[in-house]
């Protein structure tokens, strides 16, 4: 959409590689997690969390095995 | 309790969906537990309106966020019939909440339990077993960047942020797994599925979980 935009979603890529090459960098096994361009690459961790990161966590009571249950 | 179980494999839960750029994830989370309580219990599995929690569940944020225990405490009260989504379908924004007064289909709750299961994965699994497929409330931070495989690191538990459908778990292999499906659509992670190492409250999820029973 302009100059700004790409600048932008420029430095959100390069900054994505960069953590895609620390996250990978403790991937040893072969069924480890990988990490890498997806469709979210483009947004910068703020924009994701704004976007997708917005459930609200209640506080759960502890489980204290099946009679409590009940 | 078997090494592996996966409720896909009986056929209650339904395919992933995307909630798009939407903060619906507490909505997906919540409906997707009910429509496999209701296959469960022996209807058949159908699609449940997601749009019907986000419009009409006013304790909730909608498309802003929310909470899958006050949609749950709401779903519970007032008994709302969940409609299918062919009749109320997904639109990833806020809309008018409808009523149906004479509804074709869908379930209401019948009851549900929240439970912290942090240090108690096992008895999580004896849960998800008996009850079905769980909400949780996890920490996705690091989820930006997966690609596939099992999660082990760089996963905190410190700040849950994202609700997601726990379906299923595998304790065969070296590494043990949650099996966790997602609303970011099916060409993210492992079409549309996460793997969370089973047994230190990865990403912490099992603090904040709920079955529900319809």
């Amino acid at each position: 959409e302009g100059k700004g935009e790409f600048e932008s979603c420029n430095r959100c890529f390069q900054n994505a590689t960069e953590r895609h090459a620390y996250l990978n960098s403790f991937s040893t096994q072969p069924q480890s997690a990988k990490y890498g361009l997806n469709q979210f690459s483009s947004l910068s961790p703020e924009e994701f969390r704004d976007l997708y990161l917005r459930a609200i966590p209640e506080q759960a009571l502890p489980f204290f095995g099946s009679k409590t249950k009940e | 309790l078997p090494a592996k179980f996966d409720w896909r494999d009986r056929a209650v839960v339904a395919p992933v969906q995307n909630q798009q750029a939407c903060g619906s994830c507490w909505a997906f989370s919540v409906v997707g537990a009910m429509q496999a309580a209701k296959a469960i219990a022996g209807m058949p599995l159908e699609e449940l309106s997601v749009q019907q929690v986000i419009d009409c569940c006013f304790q909730n944020g909608g498309c802003n966020g929310g909470s899958p225990t006050k949609a749950l405490f709401w779903l519970q009260r007032t008994r709302i019939n969940l409609v299918p989504q062919s009749e109320y379908p997904y639109k990833a924004k806020n809309g008018m909440c409808h009523f149906f007064s004479h509804p074709k289909g869908g379930v209401a709750l019948r009851n549900f339990t929240t439970f912290d299961f942090s240090g108690q994965e096992e008895a999580m699994k004896a849960e998800l077993v008996e009850r079905g497929p769980l909400s949780a409330v996890v920490d996705a931070v690091s989820w930006q960047d997966y690609l596939g495989g099992i999660i082990q690191h760089h996963c905190s538990s410190r700040w849950p942020n994202h609700a997601v459908l726990v379906v299923g778990y595998d304790a065969t292999g070296e590494i043990p797994f949650w099996i966790v499906q997602n609303s970011w659509g099916t060409d993210w992670g492992n079409e549309g599925y996460v793997y969370v190492k089973l047994g230190s409250n990865l990403c912490g999820i099992a603090d904040s979980v709920a079955a529900v029973l319809v």
